[in-house]
């Protein structure tokens, strides 16, 4: 080989070997994506192409949440106010941010893309959903959406599986974690809101790693013990924040929270394109979930980090901390709420049962790094 | 960033949604 190369006939040459793999890549890409579209077009569904183990685990590899940290505190570097104008207006339209619904429209007000992407909406910009004055007694106010996003993916649980987009699916035991029955709700009423005030509730912390994984006889039974009893079932829903979005969440009913789990995990993008290619992907990346009982019985919301996007703040729970260097991923920690009664300020009422949220209540937010 | 909602409800819940469709926080999600 060295022969060889002295001729200057097949000299190693990594950049023109880097451009021929990646243009070859590239165009076999573009060629399935092709064939695809044709396929659709003749009315032929088309499987989604799931990323191999091999791939998810080179993506995983990747130090994602180093640099979702240091984008983080890139993004909050202050701005001079003559170029916060045209940086965070190119980020606007970049994003299709509608700045009208903003609650400052002025973007010379917000010092950092950070504090930018925090940004609050008018107060009447986001009416709640309410059923019609007239039947309004006779029936339950429905669901609402915690967020503003994309509807990804929707409906009912089956044998344990939920569907992140259609045909790609995940555990569901392998998303919530074992959950013990002290923190599944019992058959509770409605929850109430004037909780007497107190001393602040108890926490439990804990920390554990994922165990082996389930047999099916565990995964039906796992989905059984979320489930009360006859008539009722397990849904699911899934909303992707797109990067102009705004990015507080909301409760979208009135519930009481019971346990606060978080898991760290990597920062892969939740696009729908990624979503789609990597199988799991929602139990792979950081999370938290918050889960406790509604009128119906089990609820849960589970906030879900990206890559640029790996902070998570709850309002009522001060002491969660994510994307931060030292947790390990594949291990998770608990805060439950409700032993004792008590008020956190911002109206959010800690009692016996738990946090109890109010429908559209502010929650929490994502925050980049 | 992405949010997930798994809950317990009657069999007969309904979802007011379409896959894909843009929605806004408040807006109904089903009954």
């Amino acid at each position: 080989a060295h022969s060889v190369a002295s001729r200057g006939v097949l000299r190693w040459r990594p950049l023109h070997f880097l451009l021929a793999t990646g243009g070859g890549y590239a165009t076999y890409r573009g060629y399935r994506s092709h064939k695809e579209k044709q396929l659709e077009e003749q009315g032929i569904e088309v499987p989604p192409r799931i990323a191999h183990p091999w791939e998810v685990w080179l993506y995983r590899s990747l130090p994602t949440r180093l640099v979702s940290r240091a984008w983080g505190r890139l993004s909050r570097v202050e701005l001079p106010v003559w170029l916060r104008g045209p940086v965070l207006g190119l980020y606007a339209w970049a994003f299709g941010v509608d700045l009208r619904e903003a609650a400052e429209e002025d973007l010379r007000h917000y010092a950092s893309l950070s504090h930018f992407f925090a940004r609050r909406l008018k107060p009447h910009a986001r009416p709640l959903h309410a059923a019609h004055p007239r039947l309004r007694l006779r029936l339950r106010l429905p669901l609402v959406s915690p967020s503003d996003g994309r509807i990804l993916s929707f409906g009912r649980v089956r044998n344990c599986e939920v569907e992140q987009v259609k045909g790609v699916t995940y555990s569901l035991e392998d998303f919530l974690g074992p959950l013990p029955h002290t923190h599944l709700p019992p058959r509770a009423p409605p929850p109430h809101h004037h909780t007497p005030s107190g001393p602040a509730s108890s926490s439990c912390s804990s920390s554990s790693s994922s165990g082996p994984a389930p047999s099916a006889s565990d995964s039906a039974s796992f989905q059984q013990r979320l489930v009360s009893g006859e008539g009722r079932d397990l849904f699911h829903c899934v909303i992707y924040l797109a990067p102009g979005d705004y990015h507080g969440f909301h409760s979208p009913t009135d519930w009481r929270v019971a346990l606060r789990r978080h898991f760290p995990g990597s920062l892969m993008s939740v696009s729908p394109g990624v979503v789609r290619w990597v199988r799991s992907l929602f139990c792979h990346n950081e999370r938290v979930l918050l889960c406790g009982c509604w009128e119906h019985g089990f609820f849960s919301l589970t906030a879900v980090g990206a890559q640029n996007v790996g902070s998570i703040r709850i309002y009522f729970d001060q002491e969660l901390q994510t994307n931060r260097p030292g947790d390990r991923a594949g291990s998770f920690r608990d805060v439950c709420f409700g032993s004792e009664g008590g008020e956190v300020p911002g109206g959010v009422g800690r009692g016996p049962g738990g946090v109890a949220l109010r429908r559209g209540e502010p929650l929490g937010e994502f925050n980049l790094g | 960033s992405t949010i997930v909602l798994l809950f317990e409800a009657p069999a007969h819940f309904a979802f007011r949604l379409r896959p894909g469709q843009k929605i806004r926080f408040g807006e109904a999600l089903g009954d």
